[in-house]
């Protein structure tokens, strides 16, 4: 399976996926296809994920869509906090608590919890180029304009 | 302003030990020239589905990732590929199931986003409505590499019960 999550200059997020499935797959099995909101999934108020791993776990956990509707509410949250403690507080507490991070993790242990493995590639409105998997390794890469350039398997 | 992708080409339970340098060097090079083909688009302007679609399509005609050309062979001896996208912007999505003769699946499952009331096509249905968007076709040889067969046949030895091979999945 490959993947591909973007975020463009104008604010928007984008997602995609194709795959050729699993080995040896039989009688029309498209469990492991990627699934809108499963595999793939992208709403510029939170952020744009592409999955790789066993399909229908990730069509159990909902995972695309999971993690966008945590980050979308966390988000929201944080706009509220702003009336409260005020603008840059609250965009500091965001910037520097890893939120993305946090709920793509967590949504990938409930994959794991389920028995399911893979991975999974995000990017936030604020330019966040994330990774998160419970296998050993995942092809992949992430570039930003403020210079990331990386590469890895393991 | 800014911008930012991310990519992948599978996971999976892989040793640093079986992992050649020279097979490490050439999965690689393929992902910077699929993450540089999807920066390219961003750093011009270009949109995210765009970019989107630049950084999967050298991965789909890449053998070395499972889609495409590439991709793993059903149990019948096949390559059966799916492919879905969706924007950010308006929340429309596209995606197709079971196509076989498409050589960019990708492109596919966008043209069901823009060009039809549909999200979702399989099979013979996602084929006829490609033909008549034009897209690019490719035969049966394109898809299939011997490494996939090998593995398919070693699956075939290992595994001959149907609930074996299914896990009891549907």
């Amino acid at each position: 399976t490959v993947g591909a999550v973007a975020l463009d200059m104008d604010g928007n997020l984008a997602a995609g996926t194709s795959t050729g499935g699993m080995t040896g797959k039989r009688w029309g099995r498209i469990g492991d296809s990627p699934v809108i909101g499963a595999g793939t999934y992208a709403d510029n108020r939170s952020c744009a994920v592409s999955a790789t791993g066993w399909g229908e776990y990730f069509i159990r956990v909902g995972v695309a869509h999971e993690i966008c509707t945590r980050l979308r509410v966390l988000f929201e949250g944080v706009d509220a906090m702003s009336t409260e403690v005020g603008e840059d507080e609250a965009q500091d507490w965001l910037l520097h608590s890893n939120l993305a991070q946090g709920v793509s993790d967590s949504v990938m242990a409930e994959v794991e919890e389920l028995g399911g493995d893979g991975g999974v590639i995000l990017v936030t409105p604020e330019g966040d180029a994330l990774f998160s998997f419970n296998t050993t390794g995942m092809y992949r890469g992430r570039a930003t304009s403020d210079g990331v350039n990386e590469v890895a398997i393991f | 302003k800014h911008w930012s992708i991310a990519i992948h080409g599978g996971a999976g339970t892989m040793s640093p030990d079986k992992m050649t340098p020279e097979k490490r060097a050439e999965y690689e090079v393929a992902l910077q020239t699929a993450l540089d083909a999807g920066k390219a688009v961003l750093a011009n302007g270009g949109s995210a589905v765009d970019a989107v679609k630049a950084a999967i399509i050298p991965m789909e005609d890449n053998p070395l990732f499972n889609a495409g050309r590439g991709a793993v062979f059903t149990w019948e001896g096949r390559n059966e590929l799916d492919a879905s996208i969706m924007d950010g912007r308006d929340r429309s999505a596209g995606a197709v199931t079971g196509v076989t003769t498409i050589k960019n699946p990708i492109l596919l499952a966008d043209k069901v986003r823009t060009d039809s009331p549909h999200v979702f096509l399989m099979g013979e249905g996602a084929e006829q409505f490609a033909a008549e968007r034009g897209l690019e076709t490719a035969p049966p040889e394109w898809f299939a590499t011997e490494h996939r067969r090998e593995a398919l046949e070693r699956m075939k030895a290992e595994q001959v019960s149907a609930l074996e091979v299914d896990h009891k999945f549907g």
